[in-house]
């Protein structure tokens, strides 16, 4: 179960990262 | 100093947390931004992945043993979810007013709230992980005490033959611990912590060997003198545990700066 948590917690730190990163285009643009 | 206690954290969560404090700063010094684009695909995928961590967090929660885990596990669980909620209502909020400065403003917190969340729910892991650790110090801690009771050459073999196993598995430990900290001081302490145990493991057992043949020597001549030599190895070895606890529970981490 902690290996799946990490795995899982892995997926969202990347699907936030992109998130964050559709932000930020938008306000360096 | 560096933010993560791991390197397993640190390498699942620096990434993000630079680029949302990028993001914060971009947010503080811009006026009126551009319209904000339909954010509704990332924020779907970041509110399917919390979906999927919330439930495997949950199961875990109900399955472990360890009783801090299970009151800490939640709470953590529940400000991943929030701030998800919170970043699907701004989303949606932006798209019937993409330029919305307060809608902004819960974006870029639910982003933090993911990342202190999920900061937590691994920081939790974690500390469960350093507690088993700490069980077994504390079983080799309780088993130096029997050296007192050791007064002849079988039981000396006996209680090496026990030791051993427990002192093995607590080095590894430790040493598996200190070479997944970030913070080098920490890492420091508990290699030399360590190695002065393992110093210790020899003296200790010609201590008692010397108590044991004072013991059993005609006349026990230096026998206070051999049974505090005795008690004193046991207690720098006692101690020496007791710091490696210490410095097991030490965190550089400070999830308020999520916040």
């Amino acid at each position: 179960n902690v290996a799946e948590m990490v795995k899982q917690a892995k997926v969202l730190a990347q699907a936030t990262s992109q998130l964050v990163n559709a932000i930020k285009l938008e306000a360096e643009g | 100093m560096p933010v993560f206690h791991t390197k397993l954290i640190e390498s699942i969560l620096d990434p993000v947390a630079q680029q949302i404090s990028q993001l914060v700063i971009l947010h503080e010094q811009a006026e009126d931004g551009a319209a904000m684009p339909d954010l509704t695909q990332p924020v779907s995928a970041v509110a399917k992945a919390v979906g999927n961590l919330v439930q495997v967090g949950r199961q875990t929660s109900a399955t472990s043993t360890d009783k801090v885990l299970q009151e800490e596990m939640p709470v953590a669980l529940d400000r991943v979810e929030n701030a998800s909620i919170s970043l699907i209502q701004a989303a949606k909020t932006l798209r019937q007013e993409p330029l919305s400065r307060s809608a902004r403003d819960i974006l870029i917190n639910g982003a933090r709230g993911i990342l202190g969340g999920t900061s937590a729910l691994l920081l939790s892991l974690d500390q469960a992980e350093v507690r088993k650790i700490i069980r077994i110090c504390k079983g080799v801690q309780e088993y130096l005490a029997v050296a007192e009771v050791v007064e002849g050459m079988e039981d000396l073999i006996v209680y090496v033959k026990n030791l051993t196993p427990g002192m093995t598995q607590m080095v590894k430990m430790v040493d598996g611990r200190q070479a997944e900290l970030t913070h080098q001081v920490h890492r420091n302490m508990l290699i030399a912590s360590k190695d002065k145990i393992k110093n210790l493991l020899p003296v200790l057992i010609s201590s008692i060997k010397i108590f044991v043949t004072t013991i059993q020597s005609p006349g026990k001549r230096g026998l206070d003198e051999a049974a505090s030599n005795r008690l004193y190895v046991v207690s720098q070895m006692y101690l020496e545990i007791e710091e490696i606890i210490r410095v097991l529970q030490l965190t550089t981490y400070d999830e308020d700066d999520w916040n």
